[in-house]
């Protein structure tokens, strides 16, 4: 292995990172996990920590772009160069950036996430069957409405399971149109279009109006890649046309005819000696998940190394069932020293209802009742993650571990505690996952795990299954919860979150909605969510992102320094 | 019949990889990644040491030369950060 001149470094071991903006190769939902994951490899091995930051400057600035995209170092359309990073530092080092001419995927061909249809988001099963005929891409066949959709088994008549594929037809992403579909004609600039263009960009990306005037309502996404799409050449986005002419030869499929780098290509109108229109088939792409493992040894101050096998090598080689090489690991830890303390081990559920025994069968009857050990003298400044906050009573409450301190919304008093939980509800188990008060009936519902308690005053009802509320029952936490008047209240878990009917005891149709399609800018899946002095407030680790009633981000900060005013 | 198909190489237009000799290909590439250090006033490096250079770094057999086993790694996808820094 081999380090930057001078052993460069960061200085510190809690690294922020930050995802500037997305390819439309992927969902941003996997691209957001291969970062993630591919930051893991190093924290597995080293004492360092990273921290997503949705706003401000992070360490390091995760970008797509293609070629002249901001810096001194072009990239240069499909293969070739992938991406690259900079070293520790201020500015533009530390910063990661990928060539968004590549086709990007988990490196075995596309990866497509549906959505909506009845799959929950499942990825599509490649090839699958429709009335008998197999299909290896997303299709249109069988809809009249145009939208691709695909099988998320291998047969469509059999199971029936099914989900709609990126398109333009269905959302775009980035832009100011919070993921609305295109809407086809529209105008810019006087022209009227029927397609996503690049047209008015010098970054390449492929955009679309969201209304039918871009130059009167100024609303715009970006396109995502359909997997029909051809990549690069001049028609980025279209798909193949079959069959094609070239060279007077007629062509059914892709060819590497007329290259001399044997790489496949085809026409994107049926005559590509009169209209010159092509672009490459799509391929296996490249795993985003091992370039971005590779870059950030970069960005944590690794140069490439000999050894093949090693991550760090420069030539990219897809290995389905990664390992770190020691290589790599021995260069990481002569920067930052090997990871200490044992490896964190999630808190075993325990049975409330029946005593341990020993079985196979998962129990569902689950109440996070083990606290974590937490010294009760400890102040609230002492604790890095809260089990849950709310607003109870005019009073920010914060628990963890079986105590919860207050705090009044004037501040004046400042923090009071540590108070046991059970002292002044003794129904609740010590872990909470979620609160909130219902300010019409003065209400205040707990959650923990799959279960939840309505306190009115000292009468206690439940513990009750989170399913008598319509909750999935597979669905493990409630992590959140953010009233919004009029008897309503958000229920947040994972990346999704549902609206409850406080007086019908029931979610309201037409819920899961995805957390960063509604709240953009926020983590999309925070551990805690609670509303205080008319914010939203979103925390992962010991960060929150505060929302304002428009929401917009704006503030981000530490929980115990800024929220709790810590020293 | 039996005689070799003649392959018509054309430029397709906006292709950012447009075809390069080898020897293009292995100047761009040695003054890319560091092997040739193009800042260096005390005259030019010989590119046989370059490629010695690049082929040890590669673990490829060390020639010296430009044989088939350095273009082939010379046009293999890789990161764009350089393999020697100036």
């Amino acid at each position: 292995y081999q380090t930057f001149a001078g052993n460069l470094k960061w200085d510190h071991n809690d690294i922020t990172y930050r995802v500037l903006n997305y390819s439309p190769d992927m969902d941003e939902s996997l691209i957001d996990d291969a970062f993630a994951r591919a930051f893991k490899v190093w924290s597995d091995v080293t004492p360092l920590t990273f921290t997503r930051l949705y706003a401000g400057t992070a360490d390091i600035m995760i970008s797509f772009g293609k070629l002249d995209h901001g810096d001194p170092y072009p990239f240069d359309g499909k293969d070739g160069l992938l991406a690259h990073a900079y070293p520790p530092g201020e500015g533009i080092q530390g910063d990661a950036h990928f060539d968004d001419d590549e086709f990007w995927t988990l490196g075995n061909g596309a990866v497509i996430k549906t959505r909506y249809g009845n799959a929950d988001g499942a990825i599509c099963h490649f090839p699958f069957t429709f009335l008998g005929k197999s299909y290896s891409s997303c299709t249109t066949e069988g809809r009249e409405d145009g939208l691709p959709w695909c099988s998320t088994t291998a047969s469509f008549d059999e199971d029936k399971k099914f989900g709609f594929c990126p398109s333009e037809l269905l959302f775009t992403y980035g832009g100011n149109s919070n993921g609305r579909a295109c809407v086809f004609p529209f105008v810019f600039d006087g022209e009227t279009y029927n397609s996503c263009t690049t047209e008015g960009r010098n970054d390449g990306y492929r955009w679309c109006a969201t209304t039918s005037n871009f130059d009167t309502d100024k609303e715009y996404g970006f396109c995502p890649s359909r997997d029909t799409a051809v990549i690069g050449g001049n028609s980025e986005g279209e798909p193949c046309h079959f069959p094609f002419t070239f060279l007077d030869k007629t062509y059914t499929s892709c060819t590497s005819e007329g290259r001399g780098d044997g790489k496949l290509w085809c026409a994107t109108t049926s005559n590509y000696d009169k209209d010159q229109k092509w672009g490459f088939c799509p391929d296996r792409g490249y795993s985003l998940f091992l370039v971005a493992a590779h870059e950030f040894g970069h960005a944590l101050g690794l140069e490439h190394s000999s050894i093949q096998d090693a991550l760090m090598y420069p030539m990219y080689k897809y290995v389905k069932d990664f390992s770190l090489h020691s290589d790599d690991t021995a260069g990481i830890q002569f920067l930052y020293g090997p990871k200490t303390g044992p490896d964190p081990t999630p808190p075993q559920p325990k049975s409330t209802t029946s005593p341990p025994v020993t079985t196979t069968e998962p129990t569902r009857e689950t109440t996070e009742t083990t606290p974590h050990p937490v010294d009760p003298k400890d102040d609230a400044c002492q604790v890095d993650k809260f089990d849950a906050i709310a607003e109870i009573k005019g009073q920010l409450h914060l628990f963890k571990d079986g105590y919860y301190w207050t705090m009044s919304s004037q501040r004046k008093e400042g923090l009071n505690g540590p108070f046991p939980i059970k002292q002044s509800w003794p129904a609740l188990p010590a872990v909470l996952s979620t609160a909130f008060e219902d300010i019409l009936t003065k209400k205040i519902y707990f959650f923990s795990a799959n279960q939840f308690w309505v306190y009115t005053g000292d009468q206690v009802q439940g513990p009750r299954r989170i399913e008598k509320l319509g909750l999935p029952a597979s669905l493990e936490r409630v992590e959140g919860s953010l009233p919004r008047g009029k008897g309503k209240v958000l229920l947040f878990s994972e990346d999704k979150f549902w609206r409850l009917d406080v007086k019908t005891q029931a979610v309201d149709t037409g819920y899961p909605r995805y957390t960063d399609y509604v709240f953009g800018g926020v983590p999309n899946k925070p551990h805690d969510v609670f509303l205080y002095k008319g914010h939203y407030y979103f925390c992962q680790q010991s960060f929150y992102w505060r929302m304002n009633s428009k929401r917009q981000v704006d503030r981000v900060g530490y929980v115990k320094y800024d929220v709790l005013k810590c020293p | 019949w039996c005689g070799p198909i003649k392959s018509v190489f054309v430029n397709f237009p906006g292709d950012q990889m447009r075809n390069m000799t080898d020897e293009e290909l292995a100047d761009t590439y040695l003054k890319r990644f560091g092997y040739i250090n193009t800042l260096e006033k005390s005259g030019l490096q010989s590119q046989s040491k370059a490629l010695m250079k690049m082929q040890k770094q590669l673990g490829l057999e060390e020639t010296g030369e430009l044989d088939q086993a350095t273009i082939n790694a010379m046009n293999q996808p890789r990161c764009g950060v350089p393999d020697v820094r100036s």
